[in-house]
């Protein structure tokens, strides 16, 4: 089974 | 104070419906722009975002910004005691600790006051850049809730490939394999039934079906689903209402 991605990997906290 | 008037309760119904299995506690950010909630799920795979616009409601004031910290299953319940075709007015002070929801059917004769406790949500907000996507796919959402139900039968993960034959989705699991392959097929006289297809350049991304499934909860909102793609970047479904939209934002897999 592929990996998961976070998405803090690509929408940054404002 | 906040004092929203909507003349159906089925519009909430629906989103808190739509939502509630991503997302458990969350804040509805009431100013006056209407009311809207971004929201991570826990695993910070999916994120959920949801405007309700001020056209959308009969009445509309907000006077400052209000955060209403809500526990979307305590939300529920209170909701279900809301006919579909009931008149909604929430209510809040600026700084509540109750959110007061009155129902009125349209004859009139029955009103229905409730109150949901409010909870401190301290909630991250994430900056969404805006994107140009490689594809976007406009199809009936009932249909895409049928394919995305059915792989989910064969398999954890869905691979999906937009190039100019069309979009094609497919996954390999332990009793086989099953693909699906839509073609641009637009409907000149009911428009929400037919496919269209924008792509920029060819994009393939593998994504966590649960996840999908979960997301087509939303398909009672619009009649129509717009899936936005780009190699290396979260998938967007949005279900876009009359006076606001639903939308989901879904980490792709990475390799094996």
């Amino acid at each position: 089974t592929p990996l998961q991605n976070d998405l803090h990997e690509f929408f940054t906290m404002v | 104070m906040l004092e929203a008037r909507l003349e159906q309760s089925s519009v909430l119904k629906k989103v808190v419906d739509a939502i509630k299995d991503l997302v458990q506690d969350c804040n509805f950010d009431c100013n006056d722009s209407g009311i809207q909630l971004q929201a991570m799920d826990n695993s910070h795979v999916a994120l959920v975002a949801m405007h309700l616009k001020t056209e959308g409601f009969a009445l509309y004031r907000c006077d400052r910004n209000i955060a209403l910290g809500i526990n979307l299953v305590s939300l529920q319940k209170v909701l279900r005691a809301a006919q579909n075709e009931d008149v909604m007015t929430l209510k809040a002070e600026d700084s509540p600790d109750a959110l007061s929801l009155v129902f009125e059917n349209s004859e009139n004769d029955r009103i229905s006051e409730y109150d949901l406790k409010l909870m401190d949500i301290d909630q991250e907000h994430l900056g969404i850049p805006e994107t140009e996507y490689g594809a976007t796919v406009k199809m009936p959402s009932a249909e895409f809730q049928r394919i995305c139900r059915d792989l989910s039968l064969l398999s954890e993960s869905v691979a999906i490939e937009a190039t100019k034959e069309g979009i094609k989705f497919s996954c390999t699991g332990d009793i086989g394999k099953g693909a699906v392959t839509l073609r641009q097929n637009p409907n000149v006289e009911k428009p929400e039934l037919g496919t269209t297809i924008e792509l920029q350049e060819p994009v393939a991304l593998t994504f966590s079906l649960k996840y999908l499934v979960n997301f087509c909860k939303a398909s009672g909102l619009s009649n129509t689903v717009t899936i936005s793609l780009s190699n290396e970047v979260p998938l967007l479904i949005e279900y876009e209402m009359e006076h606001g939209y639903v939308r989901f934002y879904l980490a792709p897999k990475i390799g094996d």
